[in-house]
C-alpha cells in the first residue's frame, strides 16, 4: 500500500518528503537554496540556479567583483565590454536599484489548480494529463504561471503579466530573482514552520520586495465549526509581529513590504451554488453547492466558512476575515521596521470582478472550476495588475526605476539563458 | 482526513469511469482501460492504474454493471466509512431506494469477492 516502503524507494521517498516538508529544493547540490531542477520546490518556486556546485552562485545575489568572470547572480549578464573593458554589469546593472520579489503565501500565491479536463470525461483525451507528474511533484501548484513569481506565459490568454515578469520588464538585471515560498493550507499560525526556506542574505543580496498573502486559511478551515478555528485578530497581530521581526533580521536594507488583506468570500457561494460543478456538466447532476456540502461532510472542505449553504456562516466568516484585514492595516500604519518599509492592500475582488465584466465575462469564470474555491489565473492576474497600478501610483520607490539599459541587455545577452 | 480525502478520491475516480464509458458508449472495462491508458508513464502513474484496475476492476464492473452509483461504489469498496454519529456522505443525490437497502445489495453483489476479504483484512 506505501510504495516508498520498498527498499529500493526508501532513499528517494526520504529525500522527496524532506523537500515538501521543509520547502526546499530536492535537487541542491550546493545547498543554497536554489536549483536546477524543476518541480519539488525546485526552479518553478525560485530563481534557477545557474551554478549548483558553488553556494555562492544564486539569483538575487550582488555580483561579485561586477560579474567579470562569471555570472554570480545568474541574472545572465557577466562578461568585459571588450570595446571599454568595462564589465557589462557595472555598465548595465550599477545604480538600478536591482531588487528580487517573494512572496510568502498559500494555495492561492502557489497557484493551485487541477484542470478541469481531468475530470471532464467529454474532454479527455491522451494529452489530458500530460502534466499531471509536473502537477503532482509540484504538489498540485503552479507557481510557474502564479500571479506573483510566474515565469512563463498565461495560458487563459490573458496578457497581464506576473509581478515577476513585470520587474524583470522594467529592469532586465531583476532576471530569476523571485521566490514562491508558499504552501497550500499556509496561515500566519504555520508561516514559521517554512518561513525558514526563504533565501535572502542581508548583507550579500539585493533588497527585496516581500509580499505577504495569506488570504485564506486564518479563517477557512474544514472543522464542523470552523468559527472556533478561526485565528482571531490578537493572534494574528503576535503572528505577524513575529514574521516582520524574523524578516527584519534577514532582509537587506532597502526592502520592502506590502500586506495583502483576505477577501470576502462570500462570492463563492454567491457565484457558484447553482451552477454545475466539472463532474456534474454531463448528466447535470452534481452542482457546486452538492460538492461543498460533501466535502463539508467528509471534513475535507477547504473552507466550510465560505463554501457552505448557511448564510450566517458564511457572513460570520466575513467579518472574522474583515477583523483580520484591519489587524494587518493596522500594524502596516503603526509598526516600523529597521530593513523594510510596510505598507498594506486591500484583497479586492471586487474590483476584479468589475474588471472582468467590463470585458464582458462572467463573475464565476474568476474561480477555480474543479476546487470552487481559489483565484484563477485570470483573477490572480488581475489582481497583479490592480496591484501595479497601484505601486506605480502611491508609492513607485518599491517597484525601483526603469533602466534605461534593457535594449541593450536584450541585445547582447538574448534571454539571459532563460528562467 | 485521510479517510475523507481517500473517499473523495474514491467518488472522483469511479465518477470519471462511469462517465467515460457513457461519453464512448462502452463497457465499464473498457472505460477503466481508457483512463488508464490516458495516463503518463512517469511516477508509476500508468503502472499504478493497471495495478489498481486489477485489484478493484473486477469489483468495480460488477458494481457498476448493478447500476451503483459513484458513491455507493465507494461505501461497498469501503474507502468511503460512515463513521458512528456521522451523516452518511454522498456527492450524488441519494437513489428513490433506501440507502441501506441498496447498500446491502451492493455488498451482496461483490460478497465473494477476495479482494473485499483482503481489504477487510485491514
Amino acid at each position: 500500500s506505501d510504495i516508498c516502503s520498498l527498499p529500493f524507494l526508501a532513499k528517494i521517498c526520504q529525500k522527496i518528503k524532506l523537500s515538501i516538508q521543509t520547502s526546499m529544493p530536492f535537487k541542491d547540490v550546493d545547498s543554497d537554496k536554489y536549483s536546477v531542477f524543476p518541480t519539488l520546490r525546485g526552479y518553478h518556486w525560485r530563481g534557477r540556479d545557474c551554478n549548483d556546485s558553488d553556494k555562492t552562485v544564486y539569483p538575487g545575489r550582488r555580483p561579485d567583483n561586477w560579474d567579470a568572470h562569471r555570472d554570480s547572480n545568474c541574472n545572465g549578464i557577466w562578461g568585459i565590454d571588450p570595446k571599454d573593458g568595462i564589465p557589462y554589469e557595472k555598465k548595465f546593472c550599477e545604480g538600478s536599484q536591482p531588487r528580487g520579489i517573494i512572496l510568502l503565501g498559500d494555495s492561492a500565491g502557489a497557484h493551485f489548480h487541477i484542470p478541469p479536463e481531468w475530470l471532464i470525461a467529454s474532454q479527455m483525451s491522451l494529452n489530458s494529463f500530460s502534466d499531471l507528474p509536473t502537477a503532482l511533484t509540484d504538489e498540485l501548484d503552479w507557481p510557474q504561471l502564479s500571479s506573483a513569481t510566474g515565469f512563463l506565459n498565461s495560458t487563459s490568454g490573458i496578457e497581464e503579466k506576473s509581478i515577476y515578469l513585470r520587474l524583470r520588464k522594467r529592469n532586465r538585471c531583476n532576471h530569476r530573482d523571485y521566490q514562491n515560498i508558499s504552501r497550500n493550507g499556509a496561515s500566519s499560525r504555520n508561516l514559521r514552520k517554512f518561513i525558514e526556506s526563504l533565501s535572502r542574505n542581508q548583507m550579500l543580496d539585493y533588497p527585496a520586495i516581500v509580499i505577504y498573502a495569506m488570504i485564506g486559511n486564518d479563517v477557512c478551515n474544514g472543522r464542523a465549526d470552523p468559527v472556533q478555528a478561526m485565528t482571531t485578530p490578537e493572534q494574528l497581530y503576535s503572528n505577524i509581529m513575529q514574521t516582520l521581526k524574523h524578516l527584519d533580521s534577514h532582509l537587506p536594507k532597502g526592502s520592502h513590504m506590502v500586506l495583502y488583506g483576505l477577501p470576502n468570500g462570500t462570492f463563492l457561494w454567491e457565484n457558484l451554488h447553482d451552477r454545475y460543478h466539472p463532474l456534474g456538466q454531463l448528466n447535470k447532476d452534481v452542482t457546486y453547492a452538492q460538492v461543498f456540502s460533501f466535502l463539508s461532510c467528509l471534513q475535507v472542505n477547504p473552507c466550510h466558512g465560505w463554501m457552505s449553504s448557511n448564510k450566517t456562516l458564511r457572513t460570520l466568516t466575513s467579518e472574522r476575515a474583515q477583523q483580520l484585514s484591519n489587524t494587518l492595516k493596522t500594524i502596516a500604519a503603526r509598526e516600523k521596521f529597521t530593513n523594510f518599509d510596510l505598507f498594506y492592500m486591500d484583497f479586492a475582488f471586487e474590483e476584479i470582478t468589475e474588471e472582468w465584466q467590463k470585458r464582458g465575462g462572467q463573475p464565476w469564470q474568476l474561480i477555480e472550476p474543479v476546487d470552487g474555491f481559489h483565484p484563477n489565473e485570470v483573477a490572480s492576474l488581475l489582481l497583479t495588475d490592480i496591484f501595479w497600478k497601484k505601486m506605480q501610483r502611491q508609492w513607485p520607490q518599491v517597484l525601483g526605476k526603469e533602466n534605461p539599459f534593457n535594449s541593450q541587455i536584450d541585445q547582447v545577452f538574448g534571454d539571459q539563458g532563460g528562467h | 482526513h485521510s479517510n475523507g480525502h481517500r473517499c473523495l478520491g474514491c467518488v472522483l475516480v469511479m465518477s470519471v469511469i462511469t462517465q467515460l464509458a457513457q461519453v464512448h458508449n462502452s463497457t465499464v472495462e473498457a472505460s477503466m482501460e481508457r483512463l488508464c491508458s490516458y495516463l503518463p508513464g512517469k511516477l508509476f502513474l500508468k503502472t499504478t492504474c493497471y495495478l489498481l484496475v486489477h485489484l478493484f476492476g473486477s469489483d468495480i464492473i460488477k458494481l457498476l454493471d448493478a447500476d451503483m452509483n459513484a458513491d455507493m461504489v465507494c461505501h461497498t469498496l469501503e474507502f468511503c466509512k460512515q463513521d458512528s454519529g456521522r451523516p452518511q456522505c454522498h456527492l450524488y443525490p441519494l437513489p428513490k431506494e433506501a440507502w441501506k437497502l441498496r447498500q446491502e445489495k451492493a455488498k451482496h453483489t461483490v460478497k465473494k469477492s477476495e479482494n473485499m476479504k483482503y481489504l477487510k483484512g485491514g
